[in-house]
């Protein structure tokens, strides 16, 4: 059950475009979803890529990709841009017929002869509809087994490969490959991927938008959920999911782009290797090597560089925070919330007095250190605090300042979009007393809030 | 939550990761607004695409055609002032009010909260074999003062232990301690990760709500 959206690679928001001033045939046509323009695009020998407006309900069948000359991608949130893969990879599949990338030169950096001149490399092989041999592109019309080749402009190498990649060694596997972005889209017994952002032969919940950063583009292969390789739902209705077959790495097994911590644990806590080794409430962890009281799958030979050593609390599987399989039979797993969280913030760069009304200093930056937003400025966010409508707040430039009297300290207005507003990289001054908190309203009246009828609570019971 | 019963909590907010599974409490304070612990959530920079607030509903795991069942997407979170440990939700879409989904006051600004005055939490977390499993259970408590309470900080409160094992566990962090005054139920505190699961005779923590109300309200004002 192969989709025709399966030959794309589909960016959202996105609209391609061509610059120059040239006719160049553009194909308009009434379009439902992005399926029915690929079957469209795919029936035609020179569609390369199309833009399916889904506001208009139609797509613009595309004879260029983005990596022909000319050609611009521009923003617009009502648009689809879908190009062939065969266009777009810098990687092959299989012995390479179909790659049709810009790549022009051979694996010793010879230029590419262009396939319609016969000089200096007299040849058999001419241009037709559908075989690709335009310019002096890497091609493989002939099947080799080595892949994309052209004849070279140097009359004594008369032909060399390319050295383009296959794309299951083109991006090689580190760790369990949770950070793979290649472009494999294919099981390892050969069967295509379904796509992540379509819920047929397989129902799933892995959509592209709940998981931004799991990289779950077209039907690429992928690992969301801390497996032991990338996989990938296949279009086979009786093969749920399956492993993709993609090189692992000969360097060390490291994870990317992770810190390693032990006293505390950062964002997700995948780089904690401290040896805490009980749930929050203190129930003593499961060794990750031991399959009692409970079976798992995080074996730590599978897992080499997620640390999964004796019973300590570890995140190998991008969960909210550390965590371990626990010792009691009832209760599978657990987070280890009890370990600190590192400071994020950063640090104070000067100190404030009482609530820091009286604040009068030059520090412009928030406890993340974003900078502040100048308080007479109305972008990125409308200031309803401003010098004019508070001059004894002494609101100068974008310094930190404390207008509304919050008794957390000085703010500012962000120059984040999402944050408007955030404390200061300031502390309370040493041995300065916060003003004591106790007090005890005379009278209290609530709106419509906190009320609920409790005759459902008897019957619950 | 260990010991307790089945019962109505309808501004009690079950937090859901983007696998769709449990992870926390919350309380709904505002049509648009949940309150939940720092504790939860990876970073204050997390992009909460996927994670949702399920409400309305009695059950951990309630059948895909509850009718009451409301499960809607987070927009934005908030992190309170550095020693607050507290987070506030804003949901995508406004809560729809009724009989099981309501919203739970805010303390007056600074209000301290009365020793002896009836509480309760909610949550669907751990039962430590006490019963109900998976069912929204809710535990009576009283208010203990930070006097008595040894080692807490004014931030912070405490509730009077009891003889048998009753309080807040694993997946009832971020809920919250609902104490009636004035005929309204008002969140005075919410529950953090603490060592052991409601143990005999040791009180329960909780972060005091009150002296974060006008963040709270600052935030709500400007977002």
């Amino acid at each position: 059950q192969s989709s025709p959206l399966n030959k794309y690679q589909c960016s959202k928001g996105v609209q391609l475009m061509y610059r120059s001033h040239e006719v160049h045939t553009v194909r308009t046509q009434a379009a439902t979803n992005r399926v029915d323009c690929a079957s469209l695009c795919s029936a035609l020998s020179d569609c390369r890529a199309f833009n399916f407006n889904w506001q208009a309900q139609s797509c613009q069948l595309l004879a260029w990709t983005e990596h022909s000359a000319n050609t611009d991608t521009q923003q617009n949130a009502y648009n689809n841009l879908c190009q062939k893969k065969d266009y777009i990879r810098n990687c092959f599949v299989g012995k390479g017929e179909n790659y049709r990338g810009t790549k022009s030169v051979t694996k010793s950096g010879i230029t590419c002869q262009h396939w319609k001149s016969k000089f200096p490399q007299d040849h058999r092989h001419s241009m037709t509809p559908t075989n690709g041999l335009e310019e002096n592109y890497c091609r493989n019309p002939d099947g080799d087994e080595i892949g994309p080749w052209c004849y070279t402009i140097k009359e004594n190498i008369r032909h060399e490969d390319c050295g383009i990649k296959k794309c299951d060694v083109d991006v090689c596997v580190t760790c369990n490959g949770e950070d793979y972005r290649g472009f494999v889209d294919y099981t390892k017994s050969g069967r295509e991927c379904q796509r992540w952002d379509l819920q047929s032969p397989h129902k799933h919940h892995y959509q592209p938008e709940k998981y931004p950063d799991k990289g779950l583009n077209d039907n690429y292969c992928r690992n969301p959920d801390g497996s032991v390789h990338p996989w990938c739902y296949t279009t086979d209705p009786n093969v749920e999911r399956e492993h993709c077959n993609i090189q692992k790495c000969t360097e060390k097994h490291r994870l990317r782009n992770v810190e390693f911590t032990t006293k505390c644990f950062k964002k997700h806590g995948v780089g904690y290797r401290g040896t805490v080794n009980t749930t929050t409430s203190g129930i003593p962890c499961q060794r990750w090597d031991s399959q009692t009281p409970h079976n798992h799958n995080f074996l730590p030979e599978n897992y080499e560089c997620k640390g999964l050593e004796e019973n300590y609390c570890r995140n190998p599987d991008g969960s909210e925070a550390p965590w371990c399989f626990t010792t009691l039979p009832a209760m599978r797993v657990a987070f280890c919330l009890q370990i600190k969280r590192c400071p994020e913030d950063i640090e104070a760069e000067d100190c404030y007095h009482g609530n820091g009304k009286s604040y009068n200093g030059k520090v412009a930056k928030t406890r993340k250190g974003i900078t502040c937003q100048k308080w007479t400025d109305e972008t990125p966010h409308k200031s309803e605090f401003n010098p004019k409508a508070y001059p004894e707040a002494d609101l100068q430039e974008n310094y930190c300042r404390n207008p509304d009297g919050d008794s957390h300290g000085p703010w500012c207005y962000t120059m984040d979009p999402n944050t408007k507003f955030d404390y200061c990289a300031i502390k309370p001054c040493a041995g300065d007393l916060k003003p004591s908190i106790i007090e005890n309203p005379e009278k209290i009246e609530f709106d419509e809030c906190g009320k609920r009828s409790d005759r459902m609570d008897n019957r619950a019971r | 939550i260990v010991g307790g019963i089945p019962g109505n909590s309808p501004w009690t907010i079950s937090l859901r990761n983007r696998d769709g599974i449990h992870f926390c409490g919350g309380s709904l304070v505002d049509v648009n607004w949940i309150i939940s612990t720092r504790q939860c959530f990876t970073s204050c920079d997390l992009d909460p695409q996927g994670y949702e607030a399920w409400m309305g509903t009695l059950f951990i795991k309630p059948q895909a055609n509850d009718p009451q069942k409301q499960a809607i997407p987070i927009s934005k979170i908030f992190c309170g002032p550095a020693e607050s440990y507290l987070v506030m939700l804003k949901l995508a879409r406004p809560a729809e009010l009724n009989s099981r989904v309501a919203l739970i006051c805010l303390p007056p600004e600074k209000y301290i909260v009365p020793e002896g005055t009836s509480c309760e939490i909610a949550g669907w977390g751990d039962t430590r074999g006490t019963g109900y499993e998976n069912q929204l259970k809710v535990a009576k408590l009283t208010v203990l003062s930070n006097k008595d309470c040894k080692r807490v900080k004014e931030n912070e409160m405490c509730t009077q232990p009891l003889h048998a094992p009753t309080g807040a566990c694993e997946g009832d962090y971020g809920g919250p301690l609902a104490c009636f005054t004035h005929d309204c139920w008002v969140l005075e505190g919410v529950i953090i990760p603490s060592r052991g699961c409601g143990k005999a005779n040791q009180p329960g923590m909780y972060i005091r709500v009150s002296m974060y109300v006008d963040w709270i309200q600052k935030v709500m004002k400007m977002n």
